[in-house]
């Protein structure tokens, strides 16, 4: 897989994470391409969370650091082979959680 | 604090968009050389 594919998979993880957050009124499209930029252009989790903080003051750093945790290991987990589809399953799952909506019923 | 959609914020999200594209796209540019 190029370097663009893992971006643009990355970006659609991201944006789910951020799509769980509550009352998060952002437009997660852009959220999630900055937060994607700076981690390929070789941003820590902290740097990144640092500069998110500095842009969404609203969101607490703890969620903030949740997010970019996440994608870092989405990287990761693309990086071994994992699909983009099976990771955002995965988030949506948790967000569902989250929001305390009922998760998809398992049979 | 209410809706933090505020047009400002959202054009300062795109310039950093577009400020980080371009230190990728140099960062490319220089590893092709």
């Amino acid at each position: 897989m190029s370097q663009e594919q893992y971006t643009e998979h990355l970006k659609v993880i991201v944006a789910e994470k951020l799509a769980g957050i509550p009352n998060f009124n952002e437009d997660i499209k852009y959220v999630a391409e900055y937060i994607v930029l700076l981690i390929v252009n070789g941003g820590t989790v902290e740097s990144v969370v640092e500069e998110l903080a500095t842009l969404f003051d609203s969101v607490s750093r703890d969620t903030l650091a949740n997010v970019v945790q996440t994608a870092f290991f989405a990287l990761e987990a693309l990086q071994q082979g994992e699909s983009a589809e099976n990771i955002v399953s995965k988030i949506r799952m948790m967000n569902a959680q989250t929001l305390g909506q009922p998760a998809v019923a398992q049979q | 604090k209410s809706k933090s959609d505020s047009p400002s914020k959202m054009k300062l999200l795109k310039k950093k968009i577009e400020e980080q594209r371009e230190i990728l796209q140099k960062t490319h540019h220089n590893k092709q050389q």
